[in-house]
């Protein structure tokens, strides 16, 4: 629903059609102009350039620019959807939605496999979930033995990987979340249900009517 | 440890995407 005064035309946002934009993913017209106003304050925080590069990102998410994050590098590359090095506001309403309670968890469960799918050979594969561990871990309090490590992974493997090929395939890793569904705890934000409540400016920038 | 690895990855990262949206309203 438009609240604010419709001129009859159509606003477009960063480029992207926001009726459109809505008509893809789980949000409202008024909840796509609201994430505008997220976009506009993330994409100029370092550079006003109308995109998100990957230093903007990673201070939004942490308030500091410097802290390196394996885990969050990892999200702004599938963000990146075009694979240009920065997020476009299209890619940023369209990677949301993905973490939006109301989306099927089919979708999450997809969003989830490629962030683990480090090489991104269409499977989830234990070097590079040792990679991610090591990475993680380097960065964290957390220490763990290499000998540890190697037993999780064992263990994990043993679970995961069903036809024990040394590899999780989409379908044993939608088996594994089925079973351990604490994994996609991450891929669900409840803000963004009141997403409109959380950025109420756009309410007097709306030219669009829903 | 009876965490898996993913787990483990999850609760290591500190990743919680809600960070996009504190002190930015």
């Amino acid at each position: 629903m438009g609240c604010g005064p419709s001129k009859g035309r159509r606003q477009y946002l960063g480029n992207e059609d926001p009726v459109f934009l809505a008509s893809q993913t789980t949000f409202s017209v008024s909840e796509v102009e609201a994430l505008f106003e997220l976009f506009k304050t993330i994409s100029s925080s370092v550079i006003d350039d109308g995109l998100i590069n990957k230093e903007e990102f990673v201070l939004a998410l942490f308030k500091n620019r410097t802290k390196e994050n394996l885990f969050a590098s990892r999200i702004f590359d599938l963000f990146d959807v075009k694979h240009r090095g920065v997020i476009d506001f299209g890619d940023f309403v369209r990677s949301l939605h993905i973490f939006h309670p109301n989306t099927p968890l089919e979708d999450k469960i997809g969003f989830s496999f490629k962030l683990y799918d480090l090489d991104n050979t269409g499977f989830i594969e234990r070097k590079g979930v040792k990679q991610m561990l090591l990475a993680l871990l380097g960065e964290s309090e957390m220490k763990l033995a290499d000998e540890a490590i190697e037993m999780i992974l064992d263990k994990t493997f043993l679970e995961a990987d069903i036809n024990q090929d040394g590899k999780i395939d989409m379908t044993e890793w939608q088996h594994f979340v089925s079973k351990n569904p604490s994994l996609l705890k991450i891929m669900t934000l409840p803000y963004l249900r009141d997403i409109t409540t959380a950025f109420p400016s756009f309410v007097f920038n709306s030219e669009v009517d829903e | 440890l009876n965490m898996n690895a993913f787990d483990i990855i999850s609760l290591s990262s500190g990743f919680d995407l809600s960070g996009l949206f504190e002190e930015n309203n």
